[in-house]
């Protein structure tokens, strides 16, 4: 069986609402070294991977590996119930029809208990080789969800330039076009503020625009986004956390 | 003119 604690609710919330977007269905598979998750969207563009490691939960057992066939919605009804400083404990059986979820305030005199119908869901895992990026970049989450909803009301897509003078977002639409460029610049005393860019070579390329906000939804999870690219394949942009992360791939527009 | 890619071009299935 499954029994995990988390001290915050806030943690799942904030996981369920950046991704609830890009996938409706999906597997939480749990296992020994914690929950974790992957799913591509409907279209097969963009990918998905989340892990909650054992050590962010104040409590945590699973005897065996359990996948919980979880509809997003329907588990974001549910967590709409939790406060985000409630204690959040899930239970499930090892074969479970339901998740049961119990919510409990810090002063101990609420107890809030649900249970969320689970489904079968038939989803094939991907491999995700190792891959040495050309270039990545770490900047303060927010300012790259601002970048990205700035040029998405231009275009719909983005082209994305790694070189030593730094990285450069462009687009090109209907209306006119736009550029920004951000340089590498550390602050030592916040290093949450700083932007670092590490380039082993000059990267180029283009993607959606729609996916990249679409990603940006996890910006409450960090304070920072990595952003890795290398030519022709797909970016990884990852919101780590204090025992985990989101990660999102997606793939990139390529000329014929 | 580019074309969108998916992701499974790129990942095979484990």
């Amino acid at each position: 069986m499954l029994e995990a604690r988390l001290e915050q609710s806030s943690v799942l919330k904030k996981v369920v609402d950046a991704i609830k977007d890009l996938v409706q269905d999906c597997n939480f598979d749990c296992n020994d070294s914690g929950i974790q998750l992957q799913a591509m969207d409907n279209s097969h563009v963009a990918l998905v991977a989340m892990h909650l490691k054992t050590e962010g939960f104040a409590l945590y057992r699973c005897d065996r590996n359990i996948a919980l066939g979880i509809n997003l919605v329907s588990l974001q009804k549910v967590l709409r119930a939790a406060q985000n400083e409630d204690v959040m404990t899930l239970k499930a059986e090892d074969s479970p029809d339901a998740l049961s979820l119990v919510f409990e305030n810090s002063e101990n005199d609420r107890i809030s208990e649900y249970d969320l119908k689970l489904m079968d869901i038939d989803q094939e895992h991907l491999g995700i080789p190792e891959t040495e990026y050309g270039a990545t970049v770490k900047m303060p989450s927010a300012e790259f969800q601002r970048i990205c909803r700035d040029l998405s009301l231009l275009s719909e897509s983005v082209a994305i330039e790694a070189t030593k003078e730094g990285i450069k977002f462009s687009c090109t639409g209907d209306i006119g076009k736009g550029a920004v460029t951000l340089r590498q610049n550390p602050n030592v005393e916040k290093p949450e503020l700083g932007t670092t860019i590490e380039l082993q070579e000059p990267v180029a390329l283009t993607f959606s625009l729609k996916y990249l906000v679409n990603f940006c939804k996890a910006s409450g999870l960090s304070n920072t986004v990595t952003i890795s690219l290398s030519n022709e394949v797909p970016l990884l942009i990852e919101y780590e956390m204090e025992h985990g992360y989101v990660r999102f791939y997606l793939a990139p527009k390529i000329g014929d | 003119p580019t074309k969108q890619r998916t992701i499974s071009s790129f990942f095979a299935p484990k």
